[in-house]
């Protein structure tokens, strides 16, 4: 899209197009447009080719090294699951559950959603399929109860992963907010330095609100990780930049299809590059 | 907020005198900066502001508003005036049923909205029949049909099956043989770019020649707004949007890309979880909020 010629205005304006349109954001797309271009005026670049291989460069510089989602510590190994409404917690929790199972661990899922309807039923297929244990309490039981029990259940079995799927939820709402505190708390109940991983799961159709959504839920619980879902689609997910600047917590990993097997580790190369097909 | 910043770039000008270009191009800036960050398309922000500027340059300023009020007025009005639309109920069939099929990117808020949509008919008197189309999202017809149950409505369904096509016509056989007015038809969530998928939804609408195709569309959803919504409307065409999980605090710029990219109108908006969480679209509490 960008061909060699020679670097103008109209070069760089085209460049902040692709970051907005991208989801980077106005502020994060003119901070690197005005970047590379006091980089052309110090003639650090000269033709349209440096400027992408210049803007790449920044744009992983500014990403950083991949962090992948490694098991650490003792086991059970617990990791929270938490996001907005819709955003691909159920099925990212299960295609987890099946990369874990695959690697030749244990797995029990949680399903702390206790509220929506046939969430339950919805995980109990992801376990099935998977073959991951199940812990489950009836539809509108206390979630954080199912989460103790799951942790208690891995703890007597020598599980070695606990994953837990909870309800939808928008930061806006405080007692939703309040009540991810108290499962988060009653878990450290049954096993102090759990969680190991809170993974909030984003969509990368979102926009401007993601970042506000990761310091919400941060600020409330203490967000280790990221994945990112839905990258298959045509939204680039250009958001991760300005959470990286703000809060430095990787994106893990990325969801790239309804199937089990559509989960990937984030690598910021990649990222960068589908940035700018 | 957006007043304050036009407020400090007009401070020269006082009361009678003309919005001059250069302020205009000023208070550009910040509009411009303001509908991005609320998730308004790139290039209908572009289109947008062109539009402002010929409105707002060389306009009397008015004794009762502050320059930067003025301008932001003017910029709201016309918000409201790109928003709103006038066919925004839901159109019924001369002859009933009257077919209803949501559809839209996965997790938008399709299986929710088909309820609340069929509780808002039930309310108005009508017997609507919901139909679980969704055959791929693992416990998708329990979800409609435990949604249904807490309606106390019919939820017309087919574990036999793997296609939704046909379980559309059936319902709509039903529908008919039991005196059911309004079919709702609850489509899985897919991409645009799915080419099989999006043959799968203009199968089904060539089958039961639905009244009202309605994309269910997230309310947070960024820049994709408007590639997504051009390809469904392109592909299959809609009818009318509905917004979801404007109970959020996202501004919902998505809501001025869709409409000014189908020239559909959006029909509702979705307001929580409950299955009572639905409202009609009013264009200027809209407008407000992707202001910011
Ligand atoms: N194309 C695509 N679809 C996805 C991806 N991840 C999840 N989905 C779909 O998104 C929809 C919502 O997924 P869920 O797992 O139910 O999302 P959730 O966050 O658990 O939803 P709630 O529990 O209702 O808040 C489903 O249709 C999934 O199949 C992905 O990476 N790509
Ligand atoms: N807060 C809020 N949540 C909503 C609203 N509408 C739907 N939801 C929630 O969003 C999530 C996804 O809703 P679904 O109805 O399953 O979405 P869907 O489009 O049918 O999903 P797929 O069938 O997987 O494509 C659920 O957790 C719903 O409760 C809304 O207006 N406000
Ligand atoms: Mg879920
Ligand atoms: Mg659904």
């Amino acid at each position: 899209v960008l061909l060699n010629r020679k670097i103008d205005d109209s070069t760089l304006d085209e460049i902040e197009e692709i970051l907005i349109t991208s989801d980077v954001g106005a502020e994060s797309a003119t901070e690197i447009a005005d970047l590379l271009r006091s980089k052309v005026r110090a003639g650090e670049i000269r033709s349209s080719d440096d400027v992408t291989t210049c803007l790449k460069g920044e744009m992983t510089a500014l990403l950083g090294r991949s962090q992948p989602l490694v098991l650490f510590g003792e086991r059970p190994f617990v990791i929270l699951t938490v996001g907005v409404n819709g955003v691909g917690k159920t099925t990212t929790i299960g295609k987890l559950a099946s990369r874990f199972i695959a690697e030749g661990n244990s797995v029990i899922i949680a399903a702390a959603d206790t509220f929506r309807a046939a969430a339950i039923e919805q995980l109990e297929i992801w376990a099935r399929r998977t073959g991951a244990d199940l812990v489950k309490h009836q539809s509108g039981s206390d979630p954080a109860a199912v989460a103790f029990d799951a942790v208690e259940a891995a703890k007597s079995r020598g599980t070695d992963v606990v994953i837990i799927d909870t309800a939808g939820r928008l930061h806006t709402k405080s007692p939703l907010m309040e009540e991810l505190k108290k499962i988060n708390r009653v878990i450290k109940k049954a096993l102090p330095d759990a969680p190991h991983e809170i993974l909030l799961v984003l969509d990368a159709t979102t926009g401007q609100n993601a970042l506000r959504q990761v310091r919400i839920f941060n600020e409330a619980v203490g967000i280790t990780g990221i994945a990112l879902t839905k990258l298959d689609g045509t939204a680039k997910g250009g958001i991760i930049f300005a959470i990286k600047k703000e809060v430095g917590i990787p994106v893990r990993l990325i969801g790239i299809g309804e199937g089990v097997d559509d989960l990937k580790d984030f690598s910021t190369e990649d990222f960068v590059t589908a940035l700018f097909e | 907020s957006l007043s304050d910043k036009l407020d400090s770039i007009f401070r020269k000008l006082k009361g009678r005198g003309l919005l001059k270009e250069e302020d205009v191009d000023a208070a550009l800036k910040e509009i411009r900066l303001a509908l991005l960050e609320a998730d308004v398309n790139f290039k209908v922000v572009k289109e947008f502001i062109r539009h402002i500027r010929e409105k707002a340059v060389g306009k009397e300023v008015l004794e009762s508003l502050s320059p930067g009020q003025q301008v932001v007025k003017i910029v709201h009005d016309a918000l409201c005036e790109l928003l709103g639309a006038t066919n925004t109920r839901i159109q019924l069939a001369p002859n009933p049923p009257t077919v209803i099929m949501m559809i839209g990117l996965q997790g938008s808020g399709k299986t929710t909205t088909t309820a609340k949509l069929a509780r808002f008919f039930k309310k108005e008197g009508r017997r609507p029949l919901l139909v679980a189309a969704d055959l791929q999202r693992p416990a998708a017809i329990d979800q409609l049909a435990t949604l249904g149950k807490q309606l106390d409505l019919p939820v017309f369904l087919s574990r036999e099956t793997k296609d939704p096509v046909a379980v559309s016509e059936e319902a709509l056989k039903r529908a008919k043989l039991d005196g059911r007015d309004i079919v709702l038809i609850d489509t899985a969530g897919r991409l645009h770019i799915n080419e099989d998928l999006m043959v799968e939804l203009k199968r089904i609408k060539e089958k039961v020649s639905p009244r009202e195709i309605l994309l269910v569309a997230d309310a947070m959803t960024g820049q994709d707004a408007v590639t997504m919504a051009k390809s469904f409307n392109d592909q299959i065409g809609i009818d009318g949007i509905i917004l979801t999980k404007m109970d959020g605090d996202a501004r919902g710029g998505a809501a001025l890309s869709i409409r000014n990219i189908t020239g559909k109108p959006i029909k509702f908006i979705g307001t929580g979880e409950k299955i009572d969480m639905i409202e009609p679209f009013y264009p200027d509490r809209v407008a407000g909020r992707i202001l910011g």
